[in-house]
């Protein structure tokens, strides 16, 4: 149906600059590639990939390798010949060199031979159809037809990759809607390899189809491949722009090819197997490979790219066009970025042009910030929501991050039902990212642990401020419990550069296209400063600025220094020795603090060398003064005791403030005689009437007695009390101490000390010269033995004659005086 | 539905450094067949043992499992077969 080589009178003047080189080629199906043909008035597409546009600059993919990781390839396909390579090609299902498919009645096996014949069918050979990069060399990798394992993948992901630029792979876990899954420890070892020291260094591009799960209302987050920032996740759109019923909308894709739509949409043209041609190529499997070979186009451009260079250059490149999305959004780096199709969909012409005279964007910092371990409960039909203030690691200038490319979010959560989850990211700037929608089939009870959501959203705006993560918990009508989940860990992986990725590159021929880069994060409409076109220092937020120092900043991006002639420098942070007030600027400590809230003295945090903290009250001193002390340890001036004036340590005084007295190690207060101090109540209270000190309440406190009592058991006492005496000792200071002594234990009553100052006798003694003898007659004067008497006599000598027993036996004895 | 039990096969990735004779001398030891490095992954290589189950819902077990106890075996996982579909 294509009318080729037209009449210059049937070509509108628009398309006269195509007219004038008009490509034709003989292949079978040249004509009914649409996505090829966008700009004439033939096809229904309205935005071009201008994949032509690449073709005149002379950009057809020559010296560029790709393989397809599939099924296998028909590597003796008359399209597929001349370009195949046999050293991007293996068959790891079977473990050969030759990758040729396994053949069937049902033509299983031909979905790898249809993806390489988009990227690399010969042109001009009468043949099917023309590969985007029809000089590409094209290779496949048999190894979906079998068991595909970890180890399988991994062998596939890294085969020769100094020999292979790009992978590009159709498939993933299952788009069933309720798969969790991505690559394993292998795979992703391939990954990382592959784009650290794959291409001689720059790095192997990955290049995904995104989930083919739209009928499933699956969501391409809950693939690892797709999420994966290695990979460049590509989506499809139709023929008219509308989004096609298969697609998957998540925040990790990051643009989008042409591929089929509805049943009135076309479909994609390309290489079967057997031979044969098809016009039946669906799905994002179409999409990746076209991406693909035209990722390849902009490699022959430029070999020299990285695998973040050829992100970045998609980035700018893609288009929204007429993509029809109800969620296209302007970042805060006006980028158009949309869940359906990332920055939209890819142009082949601005991409080499942009390859042309790309300069390596500056290496890759990676900031893992620190996780949010604190369990959060998500309670059904509410949004719990978690704010992090990130800084980009500001601290480490390995790993600082200012603008950021991926934006990584691990999040460990339990429930009930993982379908019913969904979860928002929203960026310092005010970019929103759907991390995850409902899953309508998706009945897991294992939540996530520690998964990786991607988003692509923030790229270009700055990284650190506050991520505000919003998990959403809307129960189905299937979820028979609605119990609360459980947020247990969250954490942010920023991805990104110190240094602003394009301020090395002059963008002046592109001024229409792009943004000026000393005002990158602005619409191009703002007014230039005329006098300076470099780029801004690190420290200029998005204003932009009049010089490449701090100095010259119109605005800072984190604190400045104002000086005495109202200029300004701006700083990452303000130094030892100053304070950022609340409009950031810094100031001065006093000058006794190291670090301060402010200007006084008694708002320091830490103090300048040779000076001392005072505890609890934020200032500095060079000697403690009185009322504390110096911990050596922490190197700052702590309190004493109470009521302490000088002192040791915490436990130790020396000198008690006035109106105190030392009591051992701590300070009390002196109390008159008479009263003494109590320390529950810290007053002098009076003693006993009966006391003249004392050291607390009551009559046993006495220290010393009043005037009138008498000291008896540590007792004060008028007099003294039955069985006692009074005894009265002449003291040195010429007075006498007076008190009362126990009498001998043969006394009742005494006068003095010993048995023979008794005054009164206990019953059954009688009073003789001062002392108490037995009193009893004996019953019975009857004779002692000799025996006895002797032994009697020991127990008169003895004084024994008081015990009763021994007085009866020996009453006579007893009761002779003597 | 898909069967969604782990399905082990009768390969075994493993990390041994010291490059391929010390690769395949503990494979003969063990009784597996050293296949090969696996891709570009150095020091790791695909080790298969023919007399265990081609496929089966149970990690397999036996005399050659005391390979991953041998010191110079860093890691050793045996393969699972993995869902994946073309889009």
């Amino acid at each position: 149906d294509y009318k080729s080589a037209l009449p210059l009178s049937q070509i509108s003047p628009a398309h006269s600059s195509v007219a004038q080189n008009n490509i034709f080629y003989n292949d079978a199906k040249w004509s009914s590639m649409w996505y090829i043909h966008c700009n004439d008035d033939v096809n229904n597409c309205q935005s071009d990939m201008n994949i032509m546009g690449a073709w005149k600059r002379g950009y057809t993919g020559k010296d560029v390798v790709v393989t397809i990781l599939d099924d296998g390839i028909e590597r003796n396909h008359p399209d597929l010949l001349q370009n195949y390579d046999p050293q991007a090609s293996f068959d790891v299902n079977s473990n050969d060199a030759d990758p040729m498919p396994r053949y069937d009645a049902t033509n299983e096996n031909k979905h790898g031979t249809r993806c390489a014949g988009e990227v690399a069918a010969s042109a001009n050979n009468t043949h099917c159809i023309v590969g985007i990069a029809y000089n590409a060399r094209i290779g496949g990798v048999r190894m979906l037809d079998g068991d595909v394992t970890d180890m399988v993948e991994a062998r596939s992901l890294s085969l020769n990759p100094q020999h292979i630029d790009i992978y590009s792979a159709s498939w993933g876990p299952d788009d069933d809607g309720k798969t969790v899954d991505g690559p394993a420890s292998l795979a992703r070892q391939a990954f990382e390899n592959g784009i650290r020291s794959g291409r001689k260094g720059r790095g192997s591009i990955f290049v995904w189809a995104s989930g083919n799960g739209g009928r499933s209302r699956d969501h391409c987050s809950c693939d690892g491949y797709t999420n994966s920032i290695y990979t460049i996740s590509i989506s499809s759109t139709a023929e008219s722009g509308r989004k096609p019923w298969y697609l998957e909308e998540c925040s990790s894709t990051l643009t989008t090819t042409y591929s089929s739509g509805e049943n009135y949409d076309r479909k994609i043209i390309t290489t079967d197997l057997r031979h044969r041609c098809t016009d039946s190529h669906t799905g994002t499997s179409a999409s990746a490979p076209m991406a693909a070979a035209i990722i390849a186009l902009a490699l022959e451009a430029n070999p020299l790219l990285t695998w973040r260079d050829v992100q970045h250059i998609i980035v700018k490149t893609s288009r929204a066009g007429h993509l029809s999305a109800p969620d296209w959004k302007t970042n805060a780096a006006g980028y158009n970025v949309s869940h359906l199709y990332g920055f939209g969909l890819m142009d082949a012409e601005a991409m080499v042009k942009e390859a042309e005279q790309w300069k390596q964007v500056p290496s890759q910092h990676i900031c893992m910030e620190s996780a949010d371990r604190q369990f959060r409960s998500i309670r059904p039909e509410h949004v719990l929501r978690s704010v992090y203030k990130a800084t980009g690691c500001a601290d480490n200038p390995n790993s600082h991050v200012i603008y950021l490319e991926h934006v990584v979010v691990r999040i460990t959560i339990a429930h009930s039902r993982r379908g019913d989850l969904s979860i928002n990211l929203t960026s310092p700037s005010g970019t929103k990212s759907q991390l995850l929608a409902n899953r309508l089939f998706d009945h897991s009870m294992e939540g996530f642990k520690n998964w990786e959501f991607m988003t692509t959203h923030c790229w270009g705006e700055k990284a650190s401020g506050d991520w505000v993560l919003e998990i959403y918990d809307s129960p189905s009508q299937l979820r028979s419990q609605k119990l609360p989940g459980k947020l247990k860990e969250w954490s942010l992986v920023l991805y990104g550069t110190s240094v602003h990725p394009y301020s090395s590159m002059h963008s002046s021929l592109h001024a229409e296209k792009q943004p000026r880069f000393t005002d990158m994060l602005q619409p191009v409409e703002e007014e230039f400063t005329e006098e300076y076109n470099g780029p801004c220092h690190a420290e200029c937020n998005e204003n932009g600025c009049e010089g490449p120092g701090p100095q010259h900043c119109n605005n800072c991006l984190h604190y400045f220094f104002k000086f005495k002639n109202n200029t300004r420098m701006c700083v990452s942070e303000c130094p030892s020795g100053f304070f950022r007030d609340d409009r950031k600027r810094c100031k001065k400590c006093s000058s006794t603090c190291e670090t301060c809230v402010g200007s006084r003295s008694d708002q320091c945090i830490t103090c300048r060398s040779g000076f001392h903290f005072i505890e609890d009250s934020n200032t500095c001193v060079v000697n403690c003064g009185d009322g504390f002390y110096l911990d050596r340890d922490l190197h700052m001036c702590r309190r004493c005791l109470e009521n302490c004036k000088k002192c040791t340590s915490s436990s130790i005084c020396t000198e008690c403030k006035p109106g105190m007295s030392l009591q051992g190690n701590k300070c009390q207060m002196t109390c008159d005689p008479g009263t003494y101090y109590n320390g529950h109540r810290r007053t002098c209270e009076p003693c006993h009437r009966a006391c003249a000190t004392c050291a607390g309440t009551g009559v046993e406190a006495c220290t010393k007695c009043a005037e009138g009592y008498l000291l008896e058991d540590w007792r004060c006492v008028s007099s003294c009390s039955h069985g006692t005496y009074l005894l009265e000792q002449p003291l040195d200071n010429g007075q006498v101490q007076r008190s009362c002594k126990k009498c001998d234990n043969s006394c009742f009553e005494c006068l003095g000390p010993g048995e023979r100052n008794c005054s009164s006798c206990n019953s059954g003694y009688n009073l003789e010269a001062g002392a108490c003898m037995v009193s009893t007659i004996c019953k019975d004067a009857n004779e002692e033995s000799w025996a006895e008497g002797s032994f009697c006599v020991l127990v008169k000598k003895n004084n024994l004659c008081q015990r009763r027993v021994l007085q009866q036996l020996c009453c006579r004895t007893c009761s002779q005086k003597g | 539905p898909p069967c969604k039990a782990r399905i082990y096969t009768n390969h075994w990735a493993v990390r041994i450094p010291g490059g391929p004779e010390v690769a395949e001398h503990i494979a003969q030891k063990y009784g597996y067949r050293n296949m090969g490095q696996i891709g570009d992954l150095r020091d790791h290589y695909h080790f298969y043992h023919s007399r265990t189950i081609k496929r089966s819902t149970l990690s397999s077990r036996g005399r050659h499992s005391f390979i991953s106890m041998e010191p110079k075996v860093e890691w050793i996982e045996q393969q699972v077969v993995k869902r994946r579909i073309k889009r």
